[in-house]
């Protein structure tokens, strides 16, 4: 079988103005998840390494640029799950780190598969992963789209996040 | 929301999904995402999904384990993740994209949305697209 990594941006109302970003994006995602296979790396690491891309670009609802709870604040989810022993690792709720994937992954070592909110956010800064506040995880997008939630505004295609 | 699903030439697979959530969410609020058969799932005996969309949707009609039991009742990929998603928001509403990857290594992308971003490296070739029916390549 020929390795193969596939990735998506999300799926939602994309303005035409998103389109080239997002574009962009999923495909740097699935450049950077074969040059890991590439390089002998493993596809857990590769599938990982394809998020982390996209979370760190501020186009997608993941990582920076995540939308915001009705209070303003950044909460992420993120799972991960492998094939051959059907091993999972998730988190939910979880605030201030910059790769919620790379927490997931971390907690499929553990004896447990879920790990939420405070807890979540404790057990990855106890692991090393570092504390990213909120004024960096927050664009001005997702507040524009919050504050257009808040004013019932959010029919506007153009001002939706997909995802 | 993101994601990536990958297989190696030993046939190892890995599923892996990553979302903000919803805008204006309560505190509090579990989405699909971090939900095994629902945000995603994996099993190298049948194959890998990631989903995105409307995440209660997901969550209530599980996206992901129901294209996995498509893909080991024989259907393939494409048409698998099509009937996942189309079915989906035909039974509980919302609209779902999701991507799959079936054992034999075969893709699937499928979205009910008006938009789903999506790419994959095979060979010497980058395939992409955003809209439906959309395949864009490029080599690399």
């Amino acid at each position: 079988i020929e390795p193969i990594i596939v990735v998506h941006g999300g799926a939602g109302n994309y303005t035409y103005a998103d389109i080239s970003r997002c574009l962009r994006g999923v495909r740097a995602a699935a450049i950077k998840g074969h040059q890991v296979v590439q390089s002998g790396g493993s596809i857990l690491d590769a599938t990982v390494a394809a998020v982390e891309v996209m979370e760190a670009d501020p186009e997608f609802n993941a990582g920076k640029g995540s939308v915001l709870t009705v209070d303003g604040k950044v909460q992420m989810e993120a799972l991960v799950m492998e094939g051959e022993h059907m091993k999972v690792g998730s988190v939910t709720g979880i605030t201030n780190v910059a790769h919620p994937i790379s927490v997931a992954k971390l907690v499929m070592d553990l004896p447990h598969s879920i790990l939420g909110f405070e807890s979540a956010t404790a057990f990855a800064h106890q692991n090393g992963i570092p504390f990213v506040p909120d004024e960096e995880l927050i664009t001005p997008a997702s507040l524009q789209a919050l504050e257009n939630f808040k004013n019932k505004k959010i029919s506007s295609a153009a001002t939706e996040i997909p995802g | 929301t993101v994601g990536a699903i990958g297989i190696d030439s030993n046939g190892h697979m890995v599923s892996c999904t990553s979302t903000g959530g919803m805008n204006g969410k309560l505190t509090g609020r579990v989405g699909d995402t971090p939900i095994p058969g629902s945000g995603g799932y994996c099993d190298d005996n049948i194959g890998t999904v990631s989903a995105t969309g409307n995440g209660e949707s997901i969550l209530r009609y599980n996206v992901s384990q129901r294209i996995l039991a498509y893909l080991e009742a024989g259907t393939g990929a494409q048409e698998a993740t099509r009937l996942a998603v189309e079915g989906m928001t035909k039974r509980v509403g919302g609209e779902a994209g999701a991507i799959t990857i079936a054992k034999n290594g075969d893709v699937g992308i499928a979205f009910t949305s008006k938009r789903m971003s999506w790419a994959y490296v095979k060979g010497s070739k980058l395939y992409y697209g955003i809209n439906p029916n959309e395949i864009l390549e490029e080599n690399l």
